[in-house]
């Protein structure tokens, strides 16, 4: 799991 | 983004101007329930805290202030706009919300991807949108005809987490290493606590009558 753009949904 | 995501993205707001709509047109919030508003902006606080340490792109961050105002919004015209706070139900909206925060809380704690403050909130707001609706379904119940923006606002919410099932399928035949069991399960349940409500708007809908609900 890279870090930051993870949750990329709202 | 896929047709999916966007089609889900879109009805979601398509509920909240509904509900504005209803609220602004009728200067009443009459079958509304003001805890599954609050439960809502406590989610969308919760979930969207990242604005702050994340960039995703400009529409993501455009959604997230917008979902953030809108439910703001809402919660604020409730419970202090001189009109339409007299209208609100109330003795009927009864349903024990705080159970329901505390519960996903805890969940929370012991079901996250990291143990992390933002991880926790993240967890947090799935599992509290999961359950969040439950208070609006109650009085639906109670106040026993439901007029049709409020329904529509319903079914709008409920189809767009639908919507987002399909963008998981979908994300998970297309990408590598696409899992995120936490939002899928709480989405499946999210849609599945909609769908008895569901039945019963679909079938005033066909016999082209004002939607009952049973006692």
């Amino acid at each position: 799991v890279e870090e930051g753009k993870y949750h990329d949904e709202l | 983004m896929n047709i999916f995501r966007l089609a889900g993205d879109m009805t979601h707001l398509l509920s909240i101007i509904v509900l504005l709509l209803k609220i602004y047109a009728t200067k009443s919030c009459s079958g509304i329930s003001l805890k599954t508003q609050e439960l809502y902006a406590l989610v969308f606080l919760a979930r969207y805290l990242d604005l702050f340490t994340d960039f995703i792109s400009v529409y993501n961050t455009i959604m997230k202030v917008v979902f953030i105002a809108s439910s703001l919004a809402i919660v604020w015209c409730m419970r202090l706009h001189p009109l339409v706070k007299r209208s609100y139900d109330k003795e009927l909206d009864t349903f024990r919300h705080y159970f329901l925060i505390g519960g996903t809380f805890v969940l929370a704690l012991v079901l996250n991807e990291k143990f992390t403050l933002q991880e926790i909130l993240w967890a947090f707001s799935i599992y509290l949108e999961a359950v969040a609706i439950l208070p609006q379904l109650v009085l639906l119940q109670r106040s026993g005809n439901v007029d049709n923006l409020t329904g529509q606002y319903v079914f709008f919410l409920g189809a767009y987490r639908a919507f987002y099932i399909l963008n998981w399928i979908y994300r998970y035949l297309t990408e590598p290493r696409f899992t995120r069991w936490i939002a899928c399960v709480s989405g499946i349940v999210q849609t599945g606590i909609y769908a008895d409500f569901f039945y019963y708007y679909f079938i005033s809908w066909k016999n082209n009558s004002k939607l009952k609900l049973p006692a």
